[in-house]
């Protein structure tokens, strides 16, 4: 089922980065993520390029399907139709950037197909 | 004021071991 959309996503939210500093969710930069994962020992920043959106069963909500780092792992996700992705050197981006300021007063571009999104993967993994 | 980790933020996509 879909996820909800969780409260820190909305304008304003503070957000504590690896090395303790904080920002608010929507000064947020790409280095702001790699380089909190640089310090953390058991995460590990990938990148995942949306190969596919798809309608999903709600209708406010999308399946998207990610390829996930170097060995292109094929995974989907469905999320509600505002839910905001990190895009590398273009930040927030939902498939309903409307609907996502609406909700959130988060400013976003619109996902599409062939964005690479910041995504999360536990290093023991690898 | 509540304060979120940073990771809370970002999906975590884990590829699966089968397929």
């Amino acid at each position: 089922s879909p996820v909800a959309l969780p409260p820190f996503f909305m304008r304003g939210s503070i957000i504590q980065l690896a090395d303790g500093e904080l920002k608010r969710v929507e000064d947020l930069k790409t280095e702001d993520f790699i380089q909190s994962a640089e310090i953390s020992s058991e995460l590990k920043i990938d990148s995942s390029t949306v190969e596919r959106i798809d309608s999903g069963q709600n209708p406010n909500a999308v399946v998207i399907q990610f390829s996930v780092g170097e060995l292109k792992a094929q995974v989907c996700v469905e999320v509600l139709v505002e839910y905001p992705f990190f895009v590398f050197g273009q930040g927030w981006s939902s498939c309903c950037p409307d609907r996502t300021t609406q909700l959130f007063e988060l400013s976003c571009a619109k996902l599409c197909v062939g964005d690479v999104c910041v995504s999360l993967t536990l290093r023991s993994l690898r | 004021v509540p304060v979120f980790p940073w990771h809370s933020l970002v999906p975590f996509l884990a590829p699966t071991q089968s397929d």
